[in-house]
């Protein structure tokens, strides 16, 4: 084990690191942008409940509130669906990162051990 | 030269790593907020 | 009566203890967000900066990152002057993590 030869095979292995960051930030991206649309949605209908609080009320129901509540639901469940998906996204680039890293530092460990690798 | 590189890919690694973990925090802050919104909703119709 | 107002100051005490989480969780993310943004200024100011201190001193003559790619490690320092993509300066669309929120 020299330098040169850690240097390579952790060249080779983050070769396409570069690419899948792109890829799993740019679809959280888009998965946002869904996100806020989908709440850009239910926060209309939210408002629409509340315009009729506020003209009418506390004790009189809207007389859509419940079709407005479940269609609000409905769309939170979604947003949440997404934000889900957006978790597991950023954690799998933080966990291929902290793979590779984690690889370097134990062979540069073992480099510097063998007094192979020159000083900062 | 060899040991400088490797030296400096283990920095633009630690960055990348640094950053990925920000963006992962984002998103879990994200959830929680999107989950209390969910609570809030429910609570104030209760109300 | 009084039982309902009971139950009524009780759910009113919770949304607001729940308003109140959410504001915190709100702060927390405009936090993060910025906290994105100044890493991501930092570190491209930290490598814009053009430098003729020879191969030992300029970062540009050889490496790569999550941004360009990391095929300039493979490079000699004569291959990679002048012709590099990673020598090209960053720019607002590098931002890739903070792209990644719709938001910003």
């Amino acid at each position: 084990m020299d330098p040169s030869s850690v240097l390579d095979q952790t060249i080779q292995d983050v070769s396409n690191l570069q690419a899948e960051f792109t890829h799993i930030l740019g679809e959280i991206r888009a998965s946002d942008t869904q996100l806020l649309d989908q709440r850009k949605k239910y926060m209309q209908k939210d408002s629409q409940i509340h315009k009729f609080i506020r003209q009418h009320g506390s004790l009189q129901e809207h007389p859509k509130e419940q079709e407005l509540s479940e269609k609000i639901r409905e769309k939170m469940s979604a947003c949440k669906n997404l934000q889900e998906q957006k978790c597991t996204m950023a954690n799998t680039a933080l966990y291929l990162v902290a793979k590779h890293l984690s690889r370097l530092e134990k062979n540069i460990g073992l480099l510097e051990e063998d007094g192979l690798l020159a000083p900062v | 030269l060899n040991s400088q590189k490797l030296r400096l890919l283990h920095q633009e690694l630690e960055h990348a790593k640094d950053m990925a973990l920000l963006v992962a925090r984002r998103e879990r802050v994200t959830l929680d907020l999107l989950e209390q919104n969910v609570r809030i909703f429910d609570q104030r119709s209760n109300v | 009566m009084n039982d309902n107002t009971k139950e009524y100051e009780k759910l009113k005490s919770e949304l607001k203890k729940s308003l109140a989480t959410r504001n915190k969780l709100e702060d927390e993310f405009e936090r993060l967000e910025q906290e994105i943004y100044e890493k991501e200024t930092e570190y491209f100011s930290g490598n814009n900066a053009t430098s003729n201190t020879g191969i030992a001193g300029n970062r540009f003559s050889y490496g790569g990152n999550i941004i360009k790619g990391f095929d300039g490690f493979n490079k000699s320092h004569h291959h990679s002057a002048g012709h590099d993509s990673h020598n090209r300066g960053f720019n607002n669309d590098d931002r890739i993590f903070s792209l990644s929120s719709a938001i910003f």
